[in-house]
């Protein structure tokens, strides 16, 4: 079964 | 102050209905090089990154920084009421509570002017170093849009793998699958048709079909997309403005 990722995770808060 | 003439309205009106289904509130900052927008879909998966720089207008100033919070359906309905050929001219003061927005008529002496309440928005900033690819398309967008909708009929995801010179989008179904697959492509007389595929690693990557089509309403922006694609990264859809980008970051599927 395929999970989609969030987006928030690849990238730094900032 | 800030203070910018579009020559046409339609360029902010195409670049509205690119985001408005994805993002609801958005905080538009603008600068003395113009505005820039980050915002991420409701379901956190899609991360929409705008530039319009000043080049983009035919007058632009904004003498300090102002952050205008933006309820995206709002000003959609004021957009659509202003002419895509009229002059669109965005104003606010530096402190401000409302955007204006002012359209005026180039043949006729008509002037319509709106005024949209502003928002306090609370968001995250992102900090997005320079990515690496391995692999870089560039096509007609109108036909990564076409294949984008047939895909989605068959199943909620598309595969897209790239090996060599070409691109294969993939879509297996509860009733059926199907693939378009696209080569490299040079048109002299419309470059705009050509495909171009730079290769360092092969791809295969799999993404929710929903958001893909929430990306080609873009379309109407630029004739070609150009799609960058790393593994297990986030894929860039980026469509050219005239002077700046509309960039989504789309987050890929795996396997549990």
């Amino acid at each position: 079964k395929e999970k989609q990722a969030g987006i928030e995770s690849f990238f730094f808060s900032g | 102050m800030l203070e910018g003439k579009f020559d046409e309205a339609s360029l902010l009106k195409k670049v509205i209905d690119a985001m408005k289904d994805s993002v609801k509130l958005c905080n538009f900052n603008c600068t003395e090089n113009g505005i820039s927008v980050q915002a991420i879909d409701d379901s956190r998966v899609l991360l929409i990154s705008l530039l319009i720089e000043a080049g983009s207008f035919e007058d632009y100033r904004c003498d300090r920084n102002i952050v205008l919070g933006l309820e995206m359906e709002s000003l959609n309905k004021i957009i659509k009421n202003g002419n895509a050929s009229d002059m669109l001219t965005l104003v606010a003061e530096d402190s401000p509570d409302a955007l204006n927005l002012i359209f005026e008529d180039k043949r006729r002496d008509r002037i319509a002017e709106y005024s949209l309440k502003l928002m306090d928005i609370d968001q995250d900033f992102l900090k997005i170093e320079d990515m690496k690819f391995d692999a870089v398309v560039n096509m007609p967008s109108a036909e990564f849009a076409k294949i984008c909708r047939d895909m989605k009929t068959l199943s909620e995801s598309l595969q897209i793998i790239i090996t060599k010179d070409s691109v294969k989008f993939n879509s297996e179904g509860d009733f059926g699958s199907g693939s378009v697959v696209i080569k490299s492509f040079t048109d002299l007389e419309k470059t705009e048709e050509s495909v171009r595929i730079t290769l360092e690693k092969p791809i295969n990557l799999t993404f929710g079909a929903k958001y893909l089509n929430d990306i080609i309403k873009s379309t109407p922006l630029a004739s070609q997309v150009t799609i960058k694609l790393c593994d297990k990264q986030p894929a860039l859809f980026e469509y050219q403005l005239p002077s700046g980008y509309l960039r989504f970051y789309l987050a890929p599927k795996f396997e549990d």
